[in-house]
């Protein structure tokens, strides 16, 4: 039933550009 | 030992943000040793996060989800439910990545239940996006559309036009 490639999936990708500019900082 | 420690931390970050992940990932690896040394749960807790995010972008999503696994149980030890919140919404990500959607619905659903807890419309608005989207990807449609129209409802309280 995995019909949707996750990549396109709109939640994931705008979940991946926030983390591109996320880290913890010390 | 202790500055290596935090040094080692901002040398990850910043090649992170430089984009450089692999150098990122052996910068974290060397935080996380000197955090155990001192059993710095907290500083364990952000190098797992960080390392976690390094191989995202590295394309290794199991090895992803287990350094999230780390910092959602060391979340956890240190009460903290808003860290706990992000490791739970960085693993049905993951998950969702890995085409795993049965176990990403099992963690958005737990980042749902925190966020209702701490009153964050923002971190419930995107939990009910992603289960949305698990829920599609698995054919259930009137679950899909139950949280589509929570998502819906969220984005219109908070003026999410998007």
């Amino acid at each position: 039933a995995k019909r949707m490639h996750a990549i396109q999936v709109d939640s994931v990708q705008r979940w991946m550009e926030d983390l591109r500019h996320m880290t913890e900082v010390e | 030992r202790a500055a290596q420690g935090r040094t080692y931390g901002n040398l990850g970050n910043t090649q992170y943000l430089l984009g450089n992940f692999q150098n990122a990932v052996l910068a974290h690896e060397q935080r996380l040793l000197i955090a155990k040394e001192f059993g710095d749960r907290a500083a364990e807790r952000r190098a797992y996060c960080n390392l976690g995010n390094a191989y995202i972008f590295l394309g290794q999503f199991e090895v992803a989800a287990e350094h999230y696994k780390r910092t959602l149980q060391l979340a956890r030890q240190l009460r903290d439910r808003a860290v706990e919140a992000q490791a739970c919404y960085s693993l049905g990500n993951t998950y969702t990545l890995l085409q795993d959607y049965e176990r990403a619905i099992d963690y958005h659903l737990k980042h749902l239940v925190i966020a209702q807890d701490l009153r964050d419309r923002i971190g419930e608005g995107r939990a009910c996006w992603s289960l949305g989207n698990a829920h599609t990807a698995l054919g259930n449609h009137e679950q899909a559309l139950h949280f589509a129209e929570k998502h819906l409802e969220i984005s219109k309280e908070i003026g999410d036009r998007n």
